[in-house]
């Protein structure tokens, strides 16, 4: 059986939509639309004060629950990051009221 | 690939290709999927495959530059240490490349597994490779080696970039690639953060959950207006085993095409078996084995049976040389390479293989290592008593490769609906495309040293719809992801497995087996966004709050999931009445009146309102198809059609319901 500190790697999803918590100028943002749409630039100064904002919300959560750093920060298409967790901690982060869903990595292969 | 464009008419007069100004892959003569990129998340890349090469055989430049408004770039630690990927990376053919591992183990544990030019996007497997020159791999490729016979190969898009985005590993004994979502989505991430116009997704995933971060991730990915193929799965033909269930996703389901490699084995008894063969040569008459009996003595009987070559063993074989040598041997089926299979009879000095199914699964011609016949599990009780018998003797026989298959049959591989996610009020798959012994380059580790391979599942039919995507976004810049897999769907044609509104055939085609040329006109075409896609996600599962939900339904979004604007209807039970609503957009040129009909779904009353649309260019219209309980078989699931038709234009939905309480 597994100790207390044994850990997995977990993803962590904060948002269905990235752009939902963000408190700064949504408008002024079109940040989050960084697919095709050649206009948006992710290295523009209000894009990277956007990602950084999802960022900080990230280590925010993972601070409570006293995990390290994060393996990924996900902010275009996913607002979450995937982390090494214990089960307690990603426990912990899934009942935050911020959290969506906290999702164990497991293994897919090729079709 | 070798035949499958023409299979899908793209080179025929009229055809997609013709319509985007030719194929040749010269300046003087852009083509199809010209200035868009294709993502593919995959096992990365072989670089200096022709397939992606941005010159001519006479070095000469023949793409312009780099489609406006990309930003992706490529792996800076990968080109320093691996000068091939210098003159092979970031030109505007192959675009971008990167990879992502911290999910798998990081760069210690890829160095613990693989040489060290494969610690970058570089492929060892070859999967990635396969999908990505299948996808947009360049026009006109020869192939070499023992797939030189098929002449050349193109890319469904061969003009368009690809961006290489490895996030599944492998290790040297060629097994499956595998990976973990944590990598996935990363490389989801940065593929929207880059700009690509198309995502090809060859892996496997979630049946149910919606809320799955690679789903989430897809979400995304559209509403950035990225066009997503995913692969609908190889768990068939078990029914309720597709695979990326979103609605957001375009999931593909694999048929076979018209090309037939036939080839058979004759017994010594007179007996014939046909399945399918490569074979170019023939093996025999000789003395035939099975292979459960002559396996080294310490060998575990199962991997001895399934004819395990050393590398899938860690180097240690399995078969006897001192009875296989100069013999044919009868091999099961199971989780290893077909093509290893050989190479391990090879190993031990057989001269032939008859490979041979242990369940219903689909028969595969692929480049063995010694002339080879495939047979159906139905074939194998009798093969293995006859090999049972003193003296037994076979012959494999020179195959034959026709072009006239009938086709598209369902690849028994391919998995099938009902979707477990939705309710039962969702379409799954939503659409076929060739997936069965499909030719394109690989990366040659991991291919016996061929750049040229076969492939078999919904891996390969999958980046058949991502190249079409990429067709369609170049000739209609204006149409949305969703507007793409409409015309995709509602031009789709039946698979030849049975009567196309029994439900089983509508759960393994989908809406139907592309037909690209009809897709470049579908006259209507139903689009949904990402608030269509919350509201659905409301009316189907968590993860949605209920304040978004509420506020979705005031501004006019039903929460129903039968509503969501789809082109493909689903309704979990229709007890006495039930009604959904549609719309759909005339991309046509011009003002045209099209009448609603409906086929199948007996003992259901189908009515449409209203029953013709009179739209002008661009114009939008709502509908309403409500279903009334007229006597079917309680608990029955029915099967059916709505087609809207103008003259010129069929626009026809599945529609896949259940009857009754």
């Amino acid at each position: 059986a597994p100790d207390d500190e044994t850990t997995s790697t977990y993803i962590v999803q904060m948002t269905l939509d990235p752009v939902a918590t963000y408190d700064g100028d949504v408008d002024d943002l079109a940040a989050t639309r960084v697919g095709p749409d050649e206009t948006i630039d992710p290295e523009a100064p209000e894009v990277l004060e956007y990602t950084d904002h999802l960022q900080e919300q990230h280590r925010d959560a993972l601070a409570d629950v006293d995990g390290g750093e994060p393996l990924y920060d996900y902010v275009y298409a996913f607002d979450g990051f995937a982390a090494e967790l214990t089960e307690a901690q990603a426990a912990d982060l899934a009942a935050r009221p911020d959290v969506v869903a906290v999702t164990e990595d497991e293994k897919v292969e090729v079709d | 690939t070798s035949s499958t464009p023409s299979f899908l008419g793209l080179d025929e007069p009229g055809g997609l290709w013709e319509q985007l100004g030719g194929a040749a892959g010269s300046l003087r003569e852009p083509g199809a999927g010209e200035d868009i990129v294709i993502g593919v998340i995959d096992s990365g890349i072989w670089p200096e495959s022709r397939s992606f090469s941005d010159r001519d055989e006479r070095g000469r430049r023949t793409y312009a530059g780099r489609p406006f408004g990309f930003r992706g770039d490529c792996d800076a630690a990968a080109a320093a240490v691996d000068d091939s990927w210098k003159a092979s990376l970031c030109t505007p053919k192959l675009i971008a490349a990167q990879h992502f591992n911290a999910g798998w183990g990081g760069d210690e544990a890829i160095a613990e597994q693989l040489p060290w030019e494969f610690l970058s996007p570089r492929d060892y497997n070859g999967h990635g490779t396969h999908t990505a020159s299948t996808a947009g791999g360049n026009h006109g490729v020869a192939a070499t080696g023992a797939a030189a016979a098929f002449g050349t190969i193109s890319g469904i898009a061969p003009r368009a970039s690809i961006a290489a985005y490895k996030a599944l590993w492998s290790t040297e004994d060629a097994s499956t690639a595998q990976g973990y979502p944590s990598d996935l989505v990363a490389a989801v991430d940065q593929a929207v953060a880059d700009g690509v116009d198309v995502i090809n997704y060859s892996v496997s995933g979630t049946t149910g959950n919606l809320l799955d971060p690679v789903e989430i991730a897809f979400m995304n990915a559209a509403d950035a207006g990225i066009f997503v193929a995913a692969s609908a799965g190889n768990s068939g033909p078990a029914a309720g085993t597709v695979a990326h269930p979103s609605p957001w996703i375009t999931t593909v389901a694999a048929g076979t095409h018209d090309r037939d490699p036939v080839g058979s084995a004759t017994l010594g008894d007179g007996s014939r078996y046909s399945g399918a063969s490569l074979a170019a040569t023939a093996a025999g008459p000789a003395p035939l084995v099975d292979s459960a009996t002559v396996g080294l003595p310490d060998a575990d009987p199962t991997l001895v049976a399934q004819c395990y070559a050393a590398v899938d063993n860690g180097g240690v074989p399995v078969l006897d040389p001192a009875s296989v040598a100069g013999k044919i041997v009868l091999c099961d089926r199971g989780v290893t390479p077909r093509v290893n299979k050989s190479r391990a009879v090879a190993e031990a000095g057989g001269i032939g293989m008859i490979l041979v199914n242990t369940d219903e699964n689909s028969l595969n011609a692929d480049f063995h290592s010694v002339p080879t016949v495939h047979l159906a599990e139905t074939d194998r009780a009798a093969l293995k008593a006859y090999a049972a018998t003193e003296g037994a003797t076979a012959t494999v026989n020179v195959a034959t490769v026709g072009d006239d298959a009938p086709a598209p049959y369902t690849a028994a591989f391919s998995s099938r609906g009902p979707t477990q996610a939705g309710g039962g009020n969702l379409l799954k798959p939503d659409l076929m495309a060739p997936g069965q012994d499909i030719l394109a380059a690989v990366a040659p580790p991991g291919f016996n040293g061929a750049g040229f391979g076969l492939a078999s599942g919904t891996s390969m039919s999958a980046p058949h719809v991502a190249g079409l995507a990429a067709l369609l976004a170049d000739q209609h810049p204006d149409w949305s992801p969703m507007m793409i897999k409409s015309a995709l769907m509602t031009t789709g044609s039946d698979v030849l497995d049975g009567d196309a509104t029994d439900p089983a055939v509508i759960f393994s085609q989908g809406a139907g087996h592309v037909q690209p040329t009809g897709a470049a006109d579908p006259g209507l075409v139903y689009d949904n966004d990402v608030n269509d896609w919350l509201a659905f996600l409301c009316g189907t599962t968590q993860g949605v709050e209920e304040a978004a939900c509420d506020a979705l339904v005031e501004d006019g979004h039903s929460l129903d999931p039968s509503d969501l604007n789809t082109p493909s209807i689903a309704v979990d039970r229709v007890s006495r009445s039930q009604t959904v609503t549609r719309e759909v957009t005339n991309v046509g040129d011009t003002a045209a009146t099209y009448t609603a009909s409906t086929t199948g779904l007996d003992g259901i009353d189908v009515t449409v309102s209203p029953s013709t649309l009179t739209l002008a260019p661009g114009e939008t219209a709502s509908f309403t198809v409500t279903f009334e309980y007229a006597g079917a078989s309680v608990n029955a699931t029915l099967g059916g059609y709505l087609t809207w038709t103008d003259g010129s234009h069929d626009v026809r939905s599945p529609i896949v319901l259940r009857a009754g309480d």
